[in-house]
């Protein structure tokens, strides 16, 4: 199992459907400070419902939307795509739109196969593929810092969780 | 419960101690620090280690690079307790002086025998190691764009 | 004494903005969160900053790299209203890219012209734009040496 | 004025005197993780008195020690000397000793042109020449990580000190 392919659409620093196909084995993401790396790690986190709105750098989740929205119907919103290759050669899709009204009120849907589903139905799957909410799959920049100036008590906490 | 904390405890250790030892040329275990009456709700957990072959020592009087290899180690013997089919690292590599940053990096392309890695970093032996790199920039005023994969 | 903090202020908030142009390319100022009283003593001090023609973002959303150049102008601003015969830096670099490090080196090294700077870093720019370099190492079991001096 | 020489005995990673001739301008300081970098600016503030132990990565001052003392008197002690070269081309010195008996009682003891002073006087002369305790002219490994994550009071409260 490998992620296959990511669209991201609107998310962040990203513009209409970027499409970034990945292989197995060892990629390297590399460029320029603030020019979106980290933000392709975000999107990854954003589709798959792995962290909060301040897991992603984002005040509220409506600050995902990338900032240049004018799509003339005065709501903007942002689509992010994950495509698994599974180990039968099938492919295997979750996606995430975020809409939000002029108001400033917002809403997050979830689709698996393009087929709408809950956030705990997505998650009940991603455990099939072993990929875990609590887990630690996904390293994000800081985190090396903080498992540093944990207390002893929140560093064995760790190990509650995976238990 | 009780018995399930130890098992994991137990083989997060194990790899720890094994990770350690190879990304470091040290050694390092994880310690539970519990009172008497077996109370875990309680317990502390500490990465005590000592980077080659200095004396053991708490985490906080480390240099920055040897902090960085030892949370590092922790990190990677949580993932090894559960493995997942895929990785993504972000910028892991920053404390870490060129030959560290060699040794992670060869680390990592051993693991991607079995799993992938998406590791994004700025650091010229870790793009070495890779089998190929993804591109990003963002020109003035323009949305980011990944470019070319070179192999 | 409300009167010595804004001309504080107001100074390490002009050099900041002088500073985060020139590390960054990009325009920045400190901003002063008081409440209608006029009461420092509860006030706040925020960065705000847009790098490189970017919107004006919170230190928060920011890149790696911008929050630490963001951070290093408000220490330099900070320095540069009191300023010192001698400065000592700790990889401040660690998270540049290779260009921001050639712009912080670039700027080290035109400010070395009125005070000394002792600069522990990693990365080749800063190397390459100093005047010489102190080798720093420990073999195993043994004290740190420190070794020779190149020009 | 610049700081001209680093005289460490016996301080954390160094052992018995290490000599570290500085010339004005700009100077970098480079090697291997672990190897000693980030204790030569420990040894700057040892010295001249800007930090507390926690500041130098020390739970206590005795942490200080180099850990293979074994001078036989059963007591330990470390000893950093900074010279400064003075404008007018004279140079100007300041040491601090540390001494751990074997029960782990310790003294600490300041000097400035090899005379015995108190820390407030080393401070009064540091002031003359411009480096003050709460600056910012000695900037540690995660100084910059700390700025970044502290709130917004925190930050005002460093103009505070400063003004
Ligand atoms: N909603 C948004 N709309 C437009 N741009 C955004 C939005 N959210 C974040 N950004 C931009 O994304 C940039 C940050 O990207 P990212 O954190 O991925 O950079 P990076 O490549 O990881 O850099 P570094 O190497 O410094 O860590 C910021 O400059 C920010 O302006
Ligand atoms: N009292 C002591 N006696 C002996 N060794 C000590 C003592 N205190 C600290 N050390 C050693 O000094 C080393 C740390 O040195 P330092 O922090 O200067 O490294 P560094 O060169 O800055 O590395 P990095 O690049 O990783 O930041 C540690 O490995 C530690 O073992
Ligand atoms: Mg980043
Ligand atoms: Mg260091």
């Amino acid at each position: 199992v490998h992620v296959k392919r990511l669209e991201l659409s609107r998310f962040k620093s990203f513009g209409q459907t970027t499409k970034i196909p990945l292989l197995p084995g060892f990629t390297v993401v590399s460029g320029p400070n603030g020019s979106g790396k980290s933000n392709i790690l975000d999107a990854l986190l954003f589709a798959l419902g792995l962290a909060s709105s301040r897991g992603m750098r984002a005040e509220r989740l409506p600050d995902l939307v990338n900032h240049n929205q004018s799509n003339g119907k005065g709501s903007a919103e942002t689509t992010v795509k994950v495509t698994f290759a599974l180990d039968d050669e099938t492919e295997w899709s979750v996606a995430r739109r975020l809409r939000v009204t002029q108001e400033g009120k917002y809403a997050s849907t979830f689709y698996i196969n393009d087929e709408t589903c809950t956030q705990s139905q997505l998650h009940e799957q991603l455990r099939q593929l072993r990929i875990y909410p609590e887990g630690y799959n996904v390293v994000l920049q800081g985190d090396v810092t903080r498992i540093i100036s944990m207390n002893g008590r929140e560093r064995r906490e760790i190990i509650d969780e995976l238990a | 419960r009780l018995e399930a904390f130890h098992e994991a405890f137990d083989a997060v250790n194990e790899n720890f101690q094994t990770i350690f030892a190879t990304l470091s040329d040290g050694d390092g275990y994880l310690q539970l620090d519990k009172s008497e009456d077996d109370d875990i709700s309680n317990a502390s957990l500490n990465l005590i280690a000592h980077p080659k072959g200095k004396p053991v020592q708490r985490l906080h009087s480390m240099s920055g690079g040897e902090k960085s290899l030892t949370a590092l180690s922790f990190i990677f013997a949580l993932q090894r307790y559960r493995p997942s089919p895929f990785y993504a690292f972000d910028e892991v590599d920053m404390f870490l002086d060129g030959a560290n940053v060699q040794r992670l990096a060869t680390m990592i392309k051993q693991q991607a025998e079995q799993a992938q890695f998406i590791v994004v970093s700025l650091r010229r032996p870790m793009i070495e190691a890779a089998a190929r790199t993804i591109g990003v920039t963002q020109a003035r005023g323009a949305y980011t764009q990944v470019l070319g994969i070179q192999l």
